[in-house]
């Protein structure tokens, strides 16, 4: 499991914590100690301070981390100041929600290596659901299914759909194939279909089983 | 191409309106002249009102809307009376923004067909991302595709689903078999499932091959 730090408890910061926190470690920073409360039974590790602090940062965050998102919204100093820290104390990726195109520019220039725009992200992704009801990310199988692209692991390659056994083993169905040369589509794969490297598996599946997929040793 | 109202144009409805103004006629509204300004030029109408006064939002929308969404977050007032505004409109469906559970249930309640939580959907998205580098973003397998329920026709009760070998006869797939029980669901039945009167059947395919099951003679 990773080690991931958050810093900012708003919808979008605490979302991504609990989230987090059910696969790996997740420190949850906040300087609203109510928010820190109410998170703490969801996350590893829930802390009242502020960013703005290098010290106090630094005090729980070590190089040690792999990543760490920043999701502080309204104050541009205290996320500014906060990334600048967390570049400083060297943890290796850093992650900022970003509040305009000159907040992503800065936060990208002083380090940040991926910007969220957490709710206009929310927004394609909506507009796309409305313009085509059929969309099968949207299934009402319930929450904990999934319909997810994954690059094929390489344990994959060259193996049949049937002797990888995926049902038997991850409770998991490959409902569509899309080759690297971006024009073949495999709907409803047979059990002899060949993987190859570079194929996108388009499986359903629960959350859960879906990420074991990708752990496949090599 | 449809007709919808988006009030409300903070960074969710103004990504909303935009994306949706690429496909559809969108009509987009907001008390803030600044916001309605910065709009105008990606939108095919864009308005200055209170979304609480019912009079005014009559003047500009009506039951001939496809859809409305009211994305207005802080006023939580001014969002459940714009709900209600739209309702008492006609407009027949309503997706309302919301702030927490019982902001939701609360517009529920009113007559909002989907509500929307932009912060919490971005974040577990990201953190399916951050736990799965191999996840590729979802991406729709294409307009001609549906899930679809139907009611098992009467010729496929008592079978197995080997026997009707849905897959050959007709290229579907069942990904799910909800019995009439309400409770039980059956996720990737196995070949030997049977099927039971009353049970719906969740089917993978195209539009033409799913309605040629339910045209099953009897
Ligand atoms: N200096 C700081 N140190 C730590 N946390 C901070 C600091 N400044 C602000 N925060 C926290 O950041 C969190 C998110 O900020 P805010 O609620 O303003 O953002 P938001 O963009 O509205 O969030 P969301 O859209 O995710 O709900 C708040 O819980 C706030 O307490
Ligand atoms: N009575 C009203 N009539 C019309 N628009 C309104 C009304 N009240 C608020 N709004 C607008 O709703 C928009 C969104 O509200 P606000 O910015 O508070 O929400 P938000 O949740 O922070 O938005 P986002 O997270 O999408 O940026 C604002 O542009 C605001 O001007």
């Amino acid at each position: 499991g990773r080690r991931i730090c958050v810093i900012g408890l708003g919808h979008f910061g605490a979302g991504l914590a609990r989230s987090l926190a059910r696969h790996c470690e997740v420190l949850a920073l906040d300087s609203n100690m109510q928010r820190v409360n109410a998170i703490a039974d969801d996350v590893q590790r829930a802390l009242c301070l502020d960013a703005r602090d290098q010290a106090a940062l630094a005090s729980v965050v070590s190089s040690d981390f792999d990543e760490a998102v920043v999701s502080i919204g309204e104050s541009l100093e205290a996320s500014i100041l906060c990334t600048l820290h967390l570049v400083r104390i060297g943890v290796p990726v850093i992650r900022a929600k970003a509040d305009s195109a000159d907040h992503a520019a800065i936060l990208r220039s002083i380090g940040a290596k991926h910007i969220v725009f957490p709710e206009e992200e929310a927004a394609e992704r909506l507009a796309l659901q409305m313009l085509n009801p059929n969309l099968l990310d949207f299934i009402p199988l319930g929450r904990e299914y999934r319909v997810m692209d994954i690059v094929a692991p390489a344990a994959f390659h060259g193996r049949s759909l049937v002797s990888l056994k995926i049902r038997n083993r991850f409770g998991l169905f490959v409902i569509a194939i899309k080759r690297q040369d971006g024009a073949t589509f495999i709907f409803l794969p047979g059990p002899d279909q060949v993987i190859e490297p570079g194929d996108i598996l388009v499986m359903i599946g629960k959350e859960n089983d879906i990420l074991r997929i990708r752990d496949e040793p090599e």
